[in-house]
């Protein structure tokens, strides 16, 4: 029993665990080799959000080599994002997914203590790919892992890889900007007609001021005693109203269906990875697999750390001259791309004069606009058209294209 | 509104302290407020924060790998492959 036996693609695939012995931490891994050339094609690691969340729900509900059906059984994508490059799925923090601990880990700094090592291990003992081109990539709350995660990996100078860019998709990464497009968002400035009548508008226009001091006095002391509050009090003034419309947060067109993530798909998942068989040929060690954890969610909203100023680390990941991909689907609430075009826009670093005055240009894919493109130099903002939270799902083929775009060295894709 | 929801949130920030180890007396007034107007503006939300992550049962499967990698500038650290 080898993953390969599972039948989810035919190419050289690796699972398993990093162990963290002293703290009792076991994250869970699936790798899963180009189909293309995977002697010259780059390395990218993949990392879903939450807090919480399986990055295995990115494999099979968006960008892996297969989904999964409503007979739970496994479905070729022909648009999977291996098809010139190998991925790496990673569970992580603890807790989640496959991944397991007896302790917590509470925030995004903590989380990223134990990447760092995974990789040196991952390429120590594949070292065909150490020299190849790696990057990693991600959606949702990855918009605060991944410029942390980014910033530890460029301070070990020692490291063994290659480094060569971040990619994030709809994420939560500057909240005192991003907040202030909840409203717009689902008030038909967003490109969508509004989906609340004028006086819920209004209410969360009137709340804006006061959950943006909240969030500003959080970037101030980025204490948990007010990063805390702020998360409360804005999560509920600004997310609430579209909440009780029961509308999908991840897409705006559509209704919440089929449980707490509204989409009927991700129970497949949960359906599939919870066999016997499936776990016996992954090596995979929980007794129970959940596509989020929420608990973790818990954990990391009480440790004040949804709220916390990570977009600070993307300054310094561009004064690294580490490219940085921002994507977003204009058709998400929680994420939404108004909030995500809003904070590049207003990132300080050495281009942001340059970057903020550069041209909107038309995204074109097999000759059609498929979304806008903003960029200047290393820096690049991508709203893709048609594309809830989770672009890969909606959009596989030109998610496919701007992702073979961006690792093939094209940043003004 | 519950009273139940009451006497739990009455003592959260009690509990925030603890799990912090920060003593309650070292914090302001202000914090302490704005603690207890979320409390009583939002108890629902309030009453689902959690300090810790419960651990996972699970049962280790000391045959099924393949390789097992360490490194000595990773002392504590080890990779299990299949």
């Amino acid at each position: 029993k080898t993953p390969e036996s599972l039948g989810i693609d035919t190419v050289k695939q690796y699972s398993g665990y990093l162990d963290v012995e002293d703290e009792d931490k076991h994250f869970f891994y699936w790798f899963f080799e180009s189909r293309n050339d995977p002697k010259n094609d780059p390395i990218i690691l993949w990392l879903n959000g939450g807090p919480g969340c399986s990055s295995l729900t990115g494999l099979f509900f968006e960008l892996g080599p297969s989904s999964i059906g409503e007979d739970i059984k496994p479905i070729y994508n022909k648009h999977s994002w291996n098809s010139n490059a190998s991925v790496i799925f990673l569970d992580q923090p603890i807790n989640v997914g496959y991944s397991y601990s007896s302790s917590s880990v509470t925030d995004t700094v903590a989380a990223g203590k134990d990447v760092y090592a995974f990789l040196e291990l991952f390429f120590k003992q594949f070292s065909q790919y150490k020299n190849l081109p790696f990057h990693i990539a991600g959606e949702s709350y990855a918009g605060h892992y991944i410029p942390v995660f980014a910033s530890e990996i460029l301070s070990h100078e020692e490291r063994q890889f290659n480094f060569t860019s971040v990619l994030i998709g709809n994420g939560l990464t500057d909240p005192l900007t991003q907040y202030k497009y909840y409203e717009p968002m689902a008030c038909g400035e967003g490109g969508e007609p509004s989906v609340l009548p004028e006086e819920e508008c209004e209410a969360m226009l009137s709340s804006q001021s006061r959950c943006l001091s909240l969030i500003d006095s959080c970037y101030q002391s980025q204490s948990v005693w007010s990063c805390v509050p702020a998360s409360i009090y804005c999560n509920n003034a600004q997310m609430g109203p579209y909440q009780r419309t029961g509308r999908n947060v991840y897409d705006i067109r559509e209704m919440c269906e089929g449980g707490s993530l509204c989409y009927t798909g991700l129970e497949y998942i949960d359906k599939y990875l919870n066999r016997d068989d499936v776990k016996e040929a992954l090596g995979a060690e929980t007794d129970n697999y959940e596509s989020c954890n929420f608990d973790v969610n818990r954990n990391f909203l009480f440790a004040g750390d949804w709220m916390k100023p990570y977009h600070k680390a993307v300054t310094d990941l561009l004064e690294s001259k580490l490219p940085v991909l921002i994507y977003a689907g204009d058709k998400d609430f929680i994420c939404n791309w108004l909030g995500n075009e809003a904070w590049v826009d207003v990132l300080p670093w050495s281009g942001s004069e340059k970057f903020a005055s550069s041209k909107v240009k038309p995204w074109n894919v097999a000759g059609k606009e498929a979304g806008t493109v903003k960029n200047h130099d290393i820096f690049t903002f991508l709203r893709v058209y048609g594309a809830g939270h989770m672009v890969p799902y909606d959009q596989p083929a030109n998610a496919l294209d701007f992702f073979n775009e961006w690792i093939g060295g094209n940043y003004a894709i | 509104f519950s009273v139940q929801q009451s006497l739990f949130n009455e003592n959260l920030l009690q509990k925030a302290s603890e799990a912090l180890n920060f003593p309650i007396e070292n914090l302001s007034n202000d914090v302490k407020s704005l603690w207890s107007e979320m409390t009583l503006k939002f108890p629902n939300a309030v009453s689902n924060l959690q300090f810790k992550t419960n651990p996972k049962p699970h049962t280790e499967k000391i045959n099924a790998w393949d390789f097992h990698v360490k490194d000595e500038k990773l002392p504590n650290h080890a990779l299990r492959v299949k």
